[in-house]
């Protein structure tokens, strides 16, 4: 079982990826499955089946383009108020410390644009959280062009540019901090406005398309070059004896 | 070639091999991850087909098995030279990868591609 002695030493044999790996993303057995509902599980859900069969064989013809992809939900959020017909959401999307050994292919978030809550009906849009006299990396338009897996109240946005540049490197931050802007439409008599009713799952959530580099690491280790350079320094210690 | 080989390997007779049903081959087993303990975590598939391979390595190892040189060797030494050293082993030759959706413990989903999981074809080395 997961969680066992047993299986935490063998964890320490680097040889082991898939015992690691269930080490680090299983969740304890006594541990209940986390709630994850919604559009997010529907959103993965149809993923899987455009990419696996009902067996779990991947599709010879999946456009999926990665051998991961790992859903991120915002760990936590701050509401401010509505600023005139504005209102504003601040969404953090921690990264797994050792996420930055994966080789990034695309970045996607994926938000609501339109909420409709109570009296209000609320266009969206989001927008990196940058620090005054930073440039802003984010494509201009909305949306993406790609076949979505998306109901019309939800929308992509492409933010791989972003992510790899400020985030994706050993030294960036573990934390993608996105503002999630709301305006009341027009027409619509502005409002007080909470954010009741809104988790932050229900807003938006972070796709992270990743390759597994662990195996060309791997195999770099057994490149016939290493195997060179062994004997290289072998055949100098042999010159020395020599000489 | 087997048949050619096999009359100058002293004793040798097609008996020796046992039945064929009992020939080093594929076997299809199929398991469920509720079985395994990971049902917990694991959202799709809800089944698991690793196969496996079981049987007995025949005397002469022919193309079909896809056995390295040294096998072949090695059952030679086994048959002509010390019987202490063992024959070589029914093991899986070709794998195929599976598709998991998992839930993390943090609640995150995570879709991945594991290689090597699914046997679909065996050998004796």
């Amino acid at each position: 079982e997961v969680g066992q002695p047993s299986i935490a030493l063998m964890a320490d044999a680097p040889s082991l990826p898939l015992i690691q790996e269930l080490l680090e993303e299983a969740p304890g057995k006594q541990q209940r499955k986390p709630q994850v509902l919604g559009h997010p599980l529907q959103y993965m859900l149809e993923l899987y089946q455009r990419s696996a069969d009902a067996r779990g064989h991947p599709r010879e013809n999946r456009t999926i383009g990665a051998t991961m992809v790992r859903l991120v939900r915002p760990l936590s959020t701050v509401a401010r108020p509505l600023r005139g017909p504005w209102c504003i959401k601040t969404l953090d999307f921690p990264l797994r410390p050792n996420q930055v050994a994966y080789q990034l292919v695309r970045a996607i978030v994926v938000y609501r644009h339109q909420l409709h809550l109570a009296h209000f009906h609320l266009s969206c849009h989001v927008e990196p959280w940058i620090q005054k006299s930073q440039t802003n990396h984010f494509p201009s338009g909305r949306g993406s062009s790609k076949p979505s897996l998306l109901s019309k109240a939800w929308t992509e946005m492409d933010i791989t540019q972003h992510v790899r540049q400020r985030l994706w490197n050993p030294k960036g931050h573990r934390v993608l901090r996105l503002r999630f802007m709301c305006q009341q439409q027009k027409g619509s008599e502005i409002l007080e406005f909470q954010w009741h009713g809104t988790s932050s799952l229900d807003t938006a959530f972070l796709l992270l398309y990743v390759n597994d580099t662990h195996k060309s690491v791997q195999k770099a280790k057994l490149h016939p070059r290493g195997l060179e350079e062994f004997m290289g320094r072998d055949s100098s210690l042999l010159l020395r004896r020599t000489r | 070639q087997a048949g050619r080989i096999t009359s100058w390997v002293p004793g040798f007779s097609k008996e020796h091999d046992g039945p064929k049903s009992n020939q080093c081959s594929l076997h299809p087993f199929q398991v469920s991850f509720h079985q395994l303990g990971w049902d917990h975590w694991i959202i799709a598939p809800h089944v698991y087909t690793p196969n496996y391979c079981k049987g007995a390595c025949p005397r002469v190892l022919h193309y079909g098995l896809n056995s390295p040189n040294h096998a072949i060797i090695q059952n030679l030494v086994n048959e002509l030279v010390d019987q202490s050293v063992p024959q070589p082993s029914c093991v899986p030759y070709k794998y195929v990868p599976i598709s998991i959706l998992l839930v993390e413990a943090n609640g995150n989903i995570l879709y991945k591609e594991y290689e090597d999981m699914i046997a679909q074809s065996c050998t004796c080395r």
